[in-house]
């Protein structure tokens, strides 16, 4: 009746691109911002 | 077919679990998001490093693969999946799906995918979410008769390997402590509930007289609105960088807990859970750029730092989550 599915903890695409010292290019070029204007946008509709 | 899912955050899955997809079966290692809602996988007409560097389906060495020609698309919050719509058998732990529906990825979305650890997606979102026609995952393990109730929950562990554990039709009491507080579905889309308030040391400092939060499995953080961040930010004395906040690490002995009041009940987030430590840089993610605008929402997301301290349930029957000490 009860299904476990066990689930790994991995290394975050933000830990990998910080590692290889992109992360500020990315948060620049992709803004949290984005995703709050779709969200807006989605909502409103 | 095209689903927009603005929510979900590339950057910061982080619990992937494993499941098959054909006759006989190619494995995959799939992040398990509430946040969105449809199913993919890179496959064999994907061209790019980043796909490279993935597990792909290769259709042609399924015998129970069907395709469909229907090309989609999903948008995430700030990228895109593009491919054609197939349908097959995925086997999720013993559970076998027959006929599923999933999306092909033809192109992954954006170069950075070469650092993502997993190879897809499978949502847990409503199906209002999904790509138009198809049938979620787990709607279809409970129309097919799989599960002996309609829900599943979460247990996330903040220890690297082990421990994390996707509940699927029934859910084991001995992962949390005292009782479960429900709490209803305010928007069937994403698991969105009413909050009441966020506090520190006994003030309220954002989501003063309600708002709205996503409980989100499959996103690390706590996302703010941008409209709730300055006052908190001006709390632990944050600095501004990039679309984020950095402090001090010291702080995560001296902070006090963030208290999420919800349904009643509060929820406490110390600062050890909720400033991430890696090397220098922590705190949670904003967008101040959006901060003026005159229409902003007031959603605020909790993710695995709020799901490690809490036992998660999501119960499609009655449209409702229940958390729970964990």
């Amino acid at each position: 009746c009860l299904v476990k599915i066990p689930l790994m903890k991995i290394k975050s695409i933000r830990e990998n691109l910080w590692e290889n010292d992109m992360l500020k290019d990315y948060l620049e070029k992709y803004p949290y911002s984005l995703a709050y204007k779709l969200l807006d946008r989605y909502q409103d509709q | 077919g095209i689903s927009l899912e603005p929510m979900r955050n590339y950057l910061d899955l982080a619990y992937i679990g494993i499941i098959s997809i054909g006759t006989p079966p190619q494995e995959f290692k799939v992040i398990l998001d509430t946040g969105s809602t449809d199913l993919w996988v890179p496959s064999i007409y994907c061209v790019g490093q980043a796909c490279a560097d993935h597990n792909v389906f290769n259709p042609l060495l399924s015998s129970t693969f069907r395709g469909s020609g229907r090309p989609i698309s999903i948008a995430y919050g700030t990228r895109q999946m593009s491919g054609f719509l197939g349908y097959d058998t995925v086997k999720i732990g013993d559970l076998v799906d027959v006929g599923q529906g999933f999306g092909l990825n033809v192109k992954e979305p954006g170069k950075f995918m070469k650092y993502a650890v997993f190879d897809g997606i499978l949502g847990l979102g409503y199906p209002s979410l999904s790509v138009e026609g198809t049938t979620p995952v787990f709607d279809n393990l409970w129309n097919q008769g799989l599960l002996s109730q309609n829900l599943f929950a979460f247990c996330l562990s903040s220890k690297e390997e082990k421990g994390s554990v996707l509940m699927l039709g029934r859910v084991d009491p001995s992962y949390y402590t005292r009782n479960l507080n429900w709490v209803p579905v305010s928007k069937l889309l994403y698991w969105q509930i009413a909050m009441d308030s966020v506090a520190m040391n006994g003030k309220v400092v954002a989501c003063d007289g309600n708002c709205q939060a996503i409980v989100h499995a499959g996103t690390s953080l706590l996302i703010d609105p941008p409209n709730s961040i300055r006052g908190i930010r001006k709390k632990i004395n944050a600095q501004h960088f990039g679309s984020e906040h950095i402090i001090e690490c010291d702080a995560i002995h001296t902070l006090p807990d963030l208290v999420f009041t919800i349904n009643g009940v509060n929820y406490p987030v110390p600062a050890s859970a909720y400033i991430q430590q890696a090397a220098l840089r922590g705190c949670w993610s904003s967008s101040e750029e959006y901060v003026n605008k005159s229409h902003s929402t007031n959603t605020w997301v909790l993710g695995d730092v709020f799901l490690r301290l809490y036992f998660s349930v999501f119960d499609r029957a009655n449209d409702r989550t229940g958390l729970a000490p964990a």
